[in-house]
């Protein structure tokens, strides 16, 4: 397995060294603050207090040997930028850097940086299309071409099988899977029935996505 | 259209404030700091400077009369707890707030909350996926039982088709699209042929889509 450093461990930072951890990984967690190191200390492999922007710590952590590194330094942009600058001139090959804004993401960038989430923007979009329609219950990007949806069945799907209602030709959208009560159907054949109540998980371009989506608002 | 309160403008919250805004809605967005009000002006209907937990502000801003409230408060737990509870009791039919950690969300689920969203564990799980193997482009738990993954083919994917992989005997997955160079395909065929570099989307269960990611790590 890979072996990762976590460097600033706030809600987000701290969920993904747990959640690489729990995925049988190596996980070294890096905080400023004592508490924090010690309640991550039983779920991580190392939990240690030091600052992120200290090149001769980083150093004597080995942190060179680390195939990943994930700074989620937050409102503190500049030790996030410095923190993601030293490891990269340290030599881990991937970097991942979490941004407040666009500005803060194009320095990071411009310092090497291999990849800049923005975790709140994302999930703000996300709840944000959820709560557009009762009908909509999860709406998630998976670029900016294409999106899937889980939506409840209209009112004129119900009592028609998958055939008659020709989702691709009528709505460019291509049905996934069906959820009737609490199973779920991955491999929906076209002559299943859709009834009041079941949900369909729909994949389709974005703009096909949010016709749909603008017509249950 | 929906009317939308959301109370508290942090990362998240203008994120959900300004997609609501620009999904054709009507947004009332309300936060302590005058700055922040100030910068969210021009993207919602009305950005006004108020504190979220002053019951007799709430009532002037005629918050019983919007469809849906969105707290998303953070750091300050009472804050959040206090506003959600007011907001309830003027009468807002659902009620979404964001939350710390668990004990802040079994309290909100007791006074009331309709729904609790914790949106960095929740990025912080999808993000750890994507980092524990190169051929993860995506994952995302649509729910405890079910999951869509963006895997790049298998060197033992190549060559063949979806016919001859049978992906759903084998795996326990349903491909629903595949991505050649930049384009989409949402209905794929069972002859169509996999090629090196080719990009899947499948859905399956969460236990079947993580067998296939442990073996990738
Ligand atoms: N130089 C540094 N080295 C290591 N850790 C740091 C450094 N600066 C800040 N941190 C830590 O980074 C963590 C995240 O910072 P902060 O709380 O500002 O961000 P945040 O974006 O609000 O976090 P989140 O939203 O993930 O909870 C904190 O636990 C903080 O102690
Ligand atoms: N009583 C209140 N009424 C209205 N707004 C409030 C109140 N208390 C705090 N806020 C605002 O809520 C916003 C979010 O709070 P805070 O920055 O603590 O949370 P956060 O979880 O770090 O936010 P995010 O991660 O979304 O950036 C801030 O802009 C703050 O001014």
């Amino acid at each position: 397995n890979r072996h990762f450093v976590v460097i600033g461990l706030g809600r987000f930072g701290s969920s993904i060294a747990k959640t690489l951890y729990s995925l049988g990984n190596e996980v070294l967690a890096i905080d400023t603050d004592e508490e924090i190191v010690q309640s991550m200390a039983d779920s991580v492999t190392h939990a240690v207090q030091a600052d992120g922007t200290d090149e001769a710590t980083l150093k004597s952590l080995g942190i060179r040997n680390f195939d990943v590194a994930v700074v989620t330094i937050g409102s503190d942009v500049q030790s996030s930028v410095m923190a993601t600058l030293i490891i990269k001139e340290l030599g881990v090959k991937y970097v991942i850097t979490k941004a407040q804004n666009e500005l803060h993401a194009k320095i990071l960038y411009k310092i090497g940086a291999d990849r800049v989430v923005f975790p709140e923007r994302d999930m703000g979009v996300r709840v944000a299309h959820n709560l557009c329609s009762s009908n909509i219950l999860d709406y998630i990007e998976l670029s900016p071409d294409y999106s899937i949806m889980e939506i409840t069945a209209l009112k004129e799907w119900e009592g028609k099988s998958l055939r008659e209602l020709s989702m691709r030709s009528r709505y460019g959208l291509n049905v996934m899977a069906i959820k009737k009560n609490n199973d779920i159907n991955i491999s929906p054949n076209a002559d299943d029935i859709i009834e009041a109540g079941d949900t369909l998980v729909v994949i389709g371009g974005t703009k096909e996505v949010s016709m749909i989506e603008k017509e249950q608002m």
